[in-house]
């Protein structure tokens, strides 16, 4: 077994769940947020046999995309005065970061 | 040292710690939604030496119950057409499920 | 590539954060609660290559520092009438705990 956490963008949320459960993938969803851009993202878990990690992995990337965000001239909400930007700034938001971890027991009550 | 990732029921969590800190264990509580009836649920993270997963996982098995849940006749609120239920359904929700991942390296500062 | 999950203390996340940027590294930041306090903290992801491990967690080291915590005399809100506490306790809570993880398979996309 093993578990995929995969951090996704929240416009593809909905699209990817809809495609991983219509291929039979169960998933947990949890609310986050970026380290960098302090906005709200999603970290999704997904418990996958060994066998289907590239099944699953596959749906993700061709799911989300990649897009851009700009960052409005106004101070990092929490950051120092060092993180103030003064004009928009341009940041390229990859579609989804993975990282598949192996399970060393799964069990289901 | 292995770390427990257990997705549970809210109605089962405050019994659930309170087993838990009684026995002596940590946890960090999240809450999660589940991928296929998009509802509140909550992963659990609890760190346990290796020598008592099991009595670790016994408390969740224990405490933790499985029930039917009704999904009602309503479009599925972020899914496409093909998810509109037009009478209700029966699902079967589990007590836990349970992710047992190795740790490497375990820190308290 | 490792993944350490750390639970520290929302007092210090924007400069643990601010910190973790400066150097580098990508975050993604859970709001959680502990079980113990069940006081909200934060549970940070940080994804690092293998021979920047202990980098990452000197960062956390020396920007997160143990507080000591009143628990006020009243019900705790989910416990049994056992977790009544009629007069006021202090508990030491750490600056951050840490599980260092493996990663199998790091994709981003
Ligand atoms: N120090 C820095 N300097 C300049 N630009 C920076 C930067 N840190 C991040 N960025 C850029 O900002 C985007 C958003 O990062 P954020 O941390 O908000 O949101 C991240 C974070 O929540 C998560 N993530 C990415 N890599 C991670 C890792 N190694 N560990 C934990 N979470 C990660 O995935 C989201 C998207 O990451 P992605 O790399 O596609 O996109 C990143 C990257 O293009
Ligand atoms: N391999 C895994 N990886 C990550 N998280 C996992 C997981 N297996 C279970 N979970 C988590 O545990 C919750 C309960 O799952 P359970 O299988 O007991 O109970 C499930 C199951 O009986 C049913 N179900 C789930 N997916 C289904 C599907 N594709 N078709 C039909 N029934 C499904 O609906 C119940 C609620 O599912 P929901 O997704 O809302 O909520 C799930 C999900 O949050
Ligand atoms: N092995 C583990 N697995 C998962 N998460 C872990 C963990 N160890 C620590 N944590 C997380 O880190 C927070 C701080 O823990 P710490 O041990 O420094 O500080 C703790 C500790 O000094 C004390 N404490 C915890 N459990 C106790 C117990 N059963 N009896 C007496 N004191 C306890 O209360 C403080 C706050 O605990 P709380 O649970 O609210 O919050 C915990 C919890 O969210």
């Amino acid at each position: 077994m093993k578990l995929i956490i995969s951090v996704v963008q929240d416009k593809d949320v909905g699209r990817l769940l809809d495609s991983l459960v219509r291929r039979g993938y169960q998933t947990t969803k949890l609310a986050s947020t970026g380290g960098f851009l302090r906005q709200g993202n999603t970290t999704l878990l997904i418990g996958v046999p060994d066998d289907r990690v590239d099944d699953a992995v596959g749906i993700i990337e061709q799911t989300c995309r990649s897009r851009t965000e700009i960052l409005s001239p106004v101070a990092a909400p929490s950051g120092p005065a060092e993180a103030y930007i003064p004009y928009p700034v341009e940041v390229r938001v990859g579609g989804a970061t993975l990282f598949v971890l192996d399970v060393e027991q799964f069990r289901k009550v």
